[in-house]
């Protein structure tokens, strides 16, 4: 129901509509972080460190359902959807194509809504460990985390065995996407 | 005149964590 915004919208309104996005996703992330059982028990510190290092990685997985690999159109957090080759011409070619190869390998395997919060969380806390004070505390929650995601997951699929590992492996595909483009630009207009 | 405020997705996303837990201290 989300019409394709009219071409005759510049690159610049299109940067700044695809800027302002990011900032609820962000403090959703946030909020989402503290429902996390264990994190909030994690020193503020850590708290934060995580949230910085690995919200990117959040967002990746919770944007893949803007992705429609079948019509190659995303559909901004503010309603608006747009063709891939609109966005190409803001130079983010690159990026949204990691992501919707990333989108169709996540969306192959089928996850319900929980197992998909569950994998976030795991996402979460599996973030890189640089400035992390208390190391152990963190290894431990995601160690909880991840026993709960395979023991929610075997019990629904006891006959596939591969579904589990296959949804770890996503895990340095992550990375590789925050690392590659946690760098890109955005602009926000100064009023 | 500069009219946009630019930068990285990493720092846009930094900031926003940090603002959210000094709001909350």
């Amino acid at each position: 129901s989300c019409p394709v915004a009219p071409a005759s919208r510049s690159s610049q309104e299109m940067w700044e509509s695809f800027s302002q996005c990011f900032t609820p996703a962000v403090k959703e992330v946030v909020e989402f972080a503290k429902s996390i059982p264990g994190f909030q028990t994690l020193t503020q510190q850590d708290q934060v460190m995580l949230l910085k290092s690995g919200t990117f990685q959040v967002l990746m997985v919770r944007f893949c359902s803007l992705f429609d690999p079948k019509e190659r159109t995303v559909t901004f957090l503010n309603g608006q959807t747009y063709s891939l080759a609109s966005l190409r011409a803001l130079g983010m070619g690159v990026l949204l194509d990691a992501m919707f190869d990333f989108s169709e390998k996540l969306g192959s395997l089928g996850l319900e809504p929980d197992e998909m919060a569950l994998f976030m969380a795991v996402v979460l806390v599996s973030a890189d460990r640089c400035g992390i004070v208390d190391v152990g505390a963190v290894e431990q929650l995601q160690e909880n985390l991840i026993k709960a995601l395979r023991t929610l997951i075997t019990s629904r699929r006891p006959d596939d065995t591969t579904l589990f590992p296959k949804l770890l492996l996503r895990l340095p595909d992550l990375r590789t996407l925050n690392n590659q483009h946690s760098d890109k630009l955005l602009a926000f207009r100064i009023d | 005149p500069k009219t946009h405020r630019v930068m990285t997705l990493a720092d846009h996303i930094s900031h926003i964590i940090t603002q959210d837990f000094a709001r909350n201290q």
